[in-house]
């Protein structure tokens, strides 16, 4: 019965539909980052920072315009790349927010809801898709201008040196199902609608759309990875990982919080961890 | 809720296609 849906129209619709919302809301896609990774568009490398001295050069221009304010530049070196953690954070909160917007159902849905899904949600969704911008030795920052080494993150000193190290070995084993970017965006979605959100008003209309959408993710990786038939339970399971990956994540800016007191968190951040877990 | 800082703040603003200054200060 399934495989005589791969070819129905309104599922490619919908998976079409999500996978163009993705392409106009985020600005990074896994393409993009994998052609510069593997150095096939190897016109304007990526800035490597893999020390104090390149972090630095990077932050004057190379790869981030200058600070203005937010943070103090003369920061600690680890504080300061948390910070840089954050504002990527921030941003990535607004592009899916756009991309939400366009998932069909989301915007019939109760404002309070969209905002209770977006808030649960982003994380597991930024955590979904970091993977596509990292391999084994770092990840690409700044739109791809920058890459910063993965040992450079380990050097720094504790807590600071926790918090990349789960989500590149999340990575690793993510990036081995090679799902594309008409994948991630349908998986994203799901993330995004997802019925069992605390202090949801209208559950069963959201556990509809997320149905639909898991629907359609099956399908489209049905059709778009014949040869991997287990795709689709793996992503499930891989959705499980991604909340433990966003609790631990909490734990460690709880920690940050507390043993760091002169971080100056960002506004944002400080909401997040005080009243979701 | 309109007094809520930080990610339901962003939240709301980008929802209703408004964009927060500050965030702006961090790219």
């Amino acid at each position: 019965d399934i495989q005589n849906h791969v070819g129905s129209t309104d599922f490619k619709l919908l998976a079409k539909h999500v996978y163009n919302a993705y392409l106009k809301s985020l600005n990074m896609t896994k393409k993009k980052a994998r052609s510069i990774l593997t150095g096939k568009n190897s016109s304007n490398p990526p800035f490597v920072i893999h020390d104090m001295d390149t972090l630095w050069q990077a932050e004057n221009g190379i790869v981030w315009n200058q600070l203005t304010h937010g943070a103090p530049p003369n920061k600690e070196i680890g504080v300061h790349v948390f910070y840089r953690c954050q504002c990527t954070t921030v941003e990535t909160v607004r592009e899916l927010t756009e991309f939400a917007k366009n998932i069909p159902g989301f915007v019939e849905l109760y404002l309070n809801d969209q905002v209770t899904l977006l808030k649960y949600g982003v994380h597991e969704a930024i955590f979904a898709m970091l993977p596509s911008f990292m391999n084994k030795d770092g990840l690409l920052v700044a739109n791809g201008k920058g890459f910063v080494t993965r040992e450079f993150l380990r050097s720094l000193r504790c807590p600071f040196n926790e918090i990349m190290e789960p989500k590149f070995e999340f990575a690793v084993k993510f990036n081995a199902l090679e799902l594309d970017d008409s994948d991630l965006s349908l998986f994203v979605a799901a993330i995004i609608l997802c019925g069992d959100r605390p202090g949801l008003m209208s559950v069963k209309q959201v556990e509809e759309i997320q149905d639909n959408i898991l629907q359609v993710l099956n399908l489209h990786l049905l059709a778009n990875h014949p040869d991997s038939q287990y795709l689709f339970p793996k992503l499930l399971q891989k959705m499980a990982d991604l909340r433990q990956l966003v609790t631990e994540n909490a734990q460690l800016v709880q920690k940050i919080k507390k043993t760091e007191s002169e971080t100056s968190l960002h506004p944002l951040l400080q909401e997040i961890y005080k009243d979701m877990y | 809720s309109s007094n809520t800082i930080g990610l339901e703040a962003i939240i709301r603003k980008a929802l209703m296609g408004k964009y927060d200054e500050q965030g702006e200060d961090c790219s």
